[in-house]
C-alpha cells in the first residue's frame, strides 16, 4: 500500500492511498497477475454508514469485511491503514486471543470504532496511538486543520513513532508504504522514494486530488498488487475510489 | 533512483479524471444503516456480492490446501474459527453472523476473511 496525507498552501488537507493486497497468494501465469488481487476488485465498494439517514462516515471496503482500511469522517478526519510486517505479527495476537488474553483490539475493529465514534482528529489520534492491538500496523491520519496529519507506526503494544505534518517546517506531506520511516525500504520494494520524488516534483502549490492521483498512478507506486486508489478531501467530505490495473511491465509488488 | 528501477517510470501527469489502461472501473456505493440491528446491516450488500465473496474465499482455501495438502488448514477454518465468533466484541460478532446468513457462506469462512489482515502481517 501507499498512503499520502498532504497540505496545500491554503492549509487544505488531502488524503489518498493505493490499496495493494494479495502478495504471494497465487500467481496467475496466463494473465500475469496475482489471483487474489484480481478477485478482490469486484468486491470493492464505497460504504456510506448512516444513522438517522445522515452520514456518520464513509469507507472504501471489501464486501464482507466489517473492519475499515480507508475511511473519512466528513469535516473531521480521514484514516487509512497500511500493513506493517513483523515477526511479532498478528498470528501471535490471535494465539493470545484464543488462549484467553483479550485486552488487545482487532485491527479492523479499531479503525471501524474510531471512524464510527471519533469526534475529533486528536481523539482519533489518541485512540490509534494508545490502544493495544493484535497486529502491528501503520495508521495514516489526516485532519481538517493545518498541521493535522500524521503516520503512526504501531507495534502490537505501543506507538513506535508518530510522524506529524509540519508545513511551516517543510513537511507539507507524509508518505507511508510498508516500511518504518527510519529504515530504508527493501531494495526490491522501494515505492517510498518514487512517491516522494513525484510529490516533490509536483510541489505544494500544485497539490490537489488530481495531482495526487498522478503520483499514485506512477509505477512502481501503481503495481500488480494495486486493487484500487482512494482519494479523500476532508473539508468537503469528498471520497472517490477507482479500480486499478497495472498492465505491461509492472512491478509484481 | 527511478532509472535504476526496472519497473519505474517518470512521474505521471494529467491522469485525472481516471481513464485508459490503468483505470479498471468505478466503485459502487452502498448505504449501511447503523439504525438496523447489526445482523441485518449488510443484507443488501451481501445479497449483491455473495458470488464474488465466495470466489475469493474459495481461492484462499485452495491456496491453504496447496500449502497443507492434508486439508487440515481448511478443516480448522470450518470447525475451529467458527468458535472464535463468541469471543469477538459486539456488534462485530452479530454483523459477521448476519453476513454469513445473507451470503450463505459458512461463518468460519467469514471469520477467516475478517481476520486476514492480522494473519498476514508476518
Amino acid at each position: 500500500c501507499t498512503s499520502i496525507v498532504a497540505e496545500d498552501k491554503s492549509g487544505k488537507l488531502y488524503h489518498a492511498r493505493n490499496l495493494d493486497f494479495g502478495l504471494f497468494l497465487g500467481w496467475d501465469i496466463k494473465n500475469s497477475s496475482w489471483i487474489i488481487t484480481q478477485e478482490l476488485k469486484p468486491l470493492v465498494v464505497t460504504l456510506d454508514f448512516q444513522r438517522n439517514n445522515k452520514t456518520v462516515f464513509k469507507s472504501t471496503n471489501f464486501a464482507g469485511y466489517v473492519g475499515m482500511v480507508s475511511g473519512i469522517k466528513p469535516g473531521i478526519f480521514t484514516l487509512t491503514m497500511n500493513e506493517r510486517f513483523s515477526l511479532d505479527g498478528g498470528y501471535i495476537g490471535i494465539f493470545e486471543w484464543i488462549l484467553g488474553r483479550r485486552d488487545g483490539m482487532w485491527m479492523g475493529f479499531l479503525t471501524r470504532t474510531v471512524l464510527e465514534n471519533g469526534t475529533s482528529y486528536q481523539e482519533a489520534k489518541d485512540q490509534l496511538v494508545k490502544t493495544r492491538l493484535l497486529a502491528p500496523a501503520y495508521f495514516i491520519l489526516g485532519g481538517n486543520k493545518s498541521g493535522e496529519g500524521c503516520v503512526i507506526t504501531r507495534s502490537r503494544q505501543a506507538a513506535l513513532d508518530i510522524w506529524d505534518l509540519d508545513a511551516n517546517g517543510g513537511t507539507w506531506y507524509v508518505v507511508e508504504t510498508n516500511y518504518d520511516r527510519w529504515k530504508a525500504p527493501l531494495v526490491l520494494d522501494d515505492r517510498r522514494t518514487p512517491a516522494m520524488k513525484c510529490m516533490n516534483q509536483t510541489k505544494q502549490e500544485n497539490i490537489s486530488l488530481p495531482t495526487i492521483y498522478d503520483v499514485l498512478s506512477t509505477k512502481p507506486i501503481l503495481n500488480k498488487l494495486t486493487v484500487c486508489t482512494t482519494l479523500m478531501e476532508v473539508s468537503e467530505g469528498r471520497s472517490e475510489s477507482y479500480l486499478r490495473e497495472c498492465i505491461g511491465s509492472c512491478s509484481p509488488w | 533512483v527511478l532509472a535504476e528501477d526496472p519497473f519505474g517510470e517518470d512521474c505521471r501527469s494529467k491522469t485525472y479524471p481516471p481513464a485508459g489502461p490503468t483505470f479498471k472501473g468505478t466503485v459502487p456505493t452502498y448505504i449501511i444503516n447503523l439504525d438496523l440491528p447489526p445482523s441485518r446491516r449488510w443484507d443488501k450488500l451481501l445479497s449483491d456480492k455473495k458470488i464474488e465473496l465466495k470466489t475469493v474465499i474459495q481461492s484462499i482455501k485452495n491456496i491453504a490446501n496447496a500449502f497443507v495438502p492434508s486439508g487440515k488448514a481448511v478443516e480448522i477454518v470450518d470447525t475451529k474459527l467458527v468458535r472464535l465468533i463468541s469471543t469477538l466484541p459486539y456488534p462485530f460478532n452479530e454483523e459477521l453472523k448476519g453476513i454469513a446468513n445473507a451470503s450463505g457462506i459458512p461463518l468460519g469462512e467469514i471469520v477467516l476473511f475478517n481476520i486476514f489482515y492480522e494473519i498476514f502481517t508476518v
